[in-house]
């Protein structure tokens, strides 16, 4: 029930697999080449060679047991789409699988999948940080609103928001501040800042444009 | 000096592209391959066929005058790391590589480019979106932290936050409010939750968790 299935261990999948291996969850993971499968052995133990996916496949891996499978499977876009189709045959109650371009994406979707789409995803989300920020990791909540992480400067440091006055003169709302690798949301008025704090901010994006630029 | 210069256009360099000249910015594209540039002619016309990257190509196509430039060029490994080599020389202020692998990301590291690896980073993302929560859009501030959005049940149609008691019984901030298409960041306790608003809140994974179980 809560276990993963994953099929095909490319550079999205082994990077899928182990992952969630780290988080110590059970991940089962098939693939039709065994050096794939050494290059995971160390963290996962249910990994099977397969010659073709079938029903029958899926059965003995325990893949059909497992509350979500993500099939990973890259350039064959006819195993990727009949092994979706199998697994969705199983009725396993999430199933997202990787397309190659638009017209794979809509089969896939036809059939019942989730879908993603590696290299789309990180092209737009990379445009994205360029656009708004130099940090490579925020979040987007509507084209004009973001949340991002930013790293104080001196002239903050030993200064509580309240003295600041923070929002006001910035126009961004301080959500959360991570000190020595520890991230804390408790934050008022007087809430102290030291130079290499990390603060993560709410708002406008000219505002988080224009504050990186007078910060850094 | 703020135009964007990407060189290859694979999935992960269209998208790129594309989305950077949505946002009307100035971009010049490079590929060795016609079809590639035919399928952003639309949208980009600084866009130029080549044989390969020299000193002088970047120059007669205006990408050694960008302040960003991107190289995603993928399975011919030699010619992504020759290119990059030859933007870095032309002093470009930020240069970003696409790698295929660790011992390739270890090369560009070494000449001075700071490297993105798409389909490992898709596949870290959505382990990570599948352990916290159903939304594959969240932010991650510590192994112990995330921001997420979440459409709210029927339970707190036209309830404020403050008779909730959201923050003490949920042990989540609400940081903004999605209406309409409309995000807003002024959040106080007598905000009124409408039954289709999307909530962006920041709190421990596990209360997340909970909270998504609870209210769906
Ligand atoms: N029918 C199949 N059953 C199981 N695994 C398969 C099948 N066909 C291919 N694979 C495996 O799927 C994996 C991913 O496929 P491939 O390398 O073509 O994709 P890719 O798009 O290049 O991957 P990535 O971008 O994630 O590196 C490979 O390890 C391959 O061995
Ligand atoms: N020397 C070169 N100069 C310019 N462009 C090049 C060069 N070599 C390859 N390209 C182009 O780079 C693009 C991406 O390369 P390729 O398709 O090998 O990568 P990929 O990793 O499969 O891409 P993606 O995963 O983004 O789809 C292609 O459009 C190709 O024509």
């Amino acid at each position: 029930p809560n276990a993963y299935g994953i099929i095909g261990l490319g550079r999205f999948g082994t990077a899928l697999a182990l992952e969630l291996a780290k988080a110590k969850k059970r991940v089962v993971v098939l693939d039709i080449d065994e050096g794939k499968l050494g290059s995971v052995k160390d963290f996962i133990t249910n990994a099977h060679i397969v010659t073709s996916i079938s029903r029958d496949v899926l059965e003995e891996s325990g893949i059909s047991h497992c509350g979500t499978v993500i099939v990973c499977i890259g350039k064959d876009i006819e195993s990727n789409i009949l092994a979706t189709m199998h697994v969705i045959e199983c009725e396993i109650p999430r199933v997202i699988s990787k397309a190659m371009n638009d017209d794979h994406q809509r089969v896939l979707e036809k059939i019942g999948a989730e879908v993603i789409l590696p290299e789309v995803d990180s092209g737009v989300r990379l445009a994205k940080s360029l656009l708004t920020l130099r940090t490579l990791d925020f979040l987007e909540l509507d084209d004009d609103i973001s949340i991002t992480e930013i790293s104080l400067s001196e002239k903050f440091d030993k200064k509580t928001i309240g003295e600041i006055n923070f929002r006001a003169k910035y126009r961004l709302n301080i959500i959360a501040l991570t000190r020595d690798e520890k991230t804390r949301v408790q934050i008022g008025s007087e809430t102290e800042l030291l130079k290499l704090d990390e603060i993560v901010v709410i708002g406008k994006n000219d505002d988080i444009s224009s504050f990186i630029k007078e910060n850094s």
